[in-house]
């Protein structure tokens, strides 16, 4: 199972662009 | 009284509840600039928190109270059978694009774009890499595209209207380098979409579909 | 006839699809393993990339033909109207925590875990922040579950499977260092829906539903 598990494509970075995007949403906002 | 859409100013994902709610007459009023909402200030309020524990947006608030996060919910609440996908078959293929559009396309768009930002650190491999999967996912919607206008049956669906919103950052950031991978059959769907009244109640997308036109008449082009 | 559900064994992406026909009483055969489906050839031969053009598990195909690919949308065409939410508002909901599992769950969850199961580089910073991510999300469903037993209405629904299922990884992995953050409210929640029969019809669940019942355990002993 684990080694099937290691094909699945997961987005591991998403809290990292979530807290990117929101930043930059945020400086955009004042 | 009309029901509230929290949100910031040219947020993708909201734009796919607003589309929704113009093809399902929906009334829906948009919170995105003070002092109805400002993003980074609002969202943090107790108050807000209380209904919409996650802090983000956008987030839907209807007149009788009801509270809703993540945008595809919203979208798929404000949105009428027709686009939902009337039949069983179809409102399971509606979903099948609605999660394509959030595991296969929304990663490697934001790794490729966010850069072009300045959101993100530039990296060359990263944004070789995501161009690589933009490429494989737009061939997978071009493949599907051959032989249909739609993504699910014969109109347009939730489908349609969450891949051309999760591809918007997409046309808006690296519309020059796409076009050169680009698919006829893509540009052709996203540019009768956009053309649709209902998406050009958008000033956003009045921006896509000069450029999808443009997009569409280079290739025509290109081919000829 | 019954319909076959493609995936490889202990896939928690085939358990929501498994659980939910569970629920519906539709018939499913589960390919999983040689000579019927072998993860990693049969998904790539053309047969099937015709039907599954991404090449993933979990992937359905009905006795009439019809195909599915995404796990969210093949779990929500097998499942029954309960299941689903039987209200504007409640399928909206169940789509809500549907989203909420792949965008707020699985991306900590799988950072945190991949490396425990040796098929991903150990990074203490990064397994740091993910154990981060996951006791926020954990605090999000806590406080959603202090005045509820099931994440939409009164009754088990396809948000709580989907939860349940891209927590499983975790339970089996991490379950000590989760236990130290765990939240009564969490343990009781999966341990009531491990303990339906529905779910313990996987020997998976039974595994889970024990060690549940050994966290709901060490929570009222450590409550006490």
């Amino acid at each position: 199972a684990a080694e099937c598990l290691a094909q699945e494509r997961i987005w591991f970075d998403k809290p990292r662009y979530d807290e990117a995007e929101r930043q930059f949403y945020e400086r955009m906002n004042g | 009284m009309a029901a509230t859409l929290y949100t910031y100013p040219e947020n993708w994902r909201a734009f796919k509840a607003q589309i929704a709610a113009q093809y399902s007459g929906a009334r829906l009023k948009i919170a995105s600039t003070s002092p109805a909402f400002t993003f980074g200030q609002s969202n943090r309020s107790p108050v807000f928190l209380s209904n919409f524990p996650l802090g983000k947006v956008p987030a839907y608030q209807g007149d009788d109270g009801f509270c809703l996060f993540e945008s595809n919910a919203i979208a798929h609440y404000l949105s009428n059978d027709a686009l939902r996908g009337s039949t069983p078959q179809a409102s399971a293929q509606v979903l099948q694009w609605v999660s394509f559009a959030d595991s296969e396309i929304i990663p490697p768009a934001s790794a490729w774009v966010f850069p072009t930002l300045g959101i993100m650190q530039f990296n060359k491999q990263a944004t070789e890499q995501a161009k690589e999967e933009v490429k494989r996912v737009l061939a997978v919607l071009n493949q599907h595209l051959n032989t249909r206008t739609f993504l699910v049956g014969e109109r347009v669906s939730l489908a349609d209207v969450t891949v051309v919103c999760s591809l918007l950052w997409l046309y808006k950031q690296v519309k020059k380098s796409l076009f050169y991978f680009f698919y006829p059959n893509r540009a052709r769907f996203a540019g009768c979409h956009v053309n649709l009244k209902q998406f050009l109640a958008f000033n956003n997308f009045s921006i896509l579909s000069e450029s999808i036109s443009v997009l569409l008449f280079k290739i025509v082009i290109s081919l000829a």
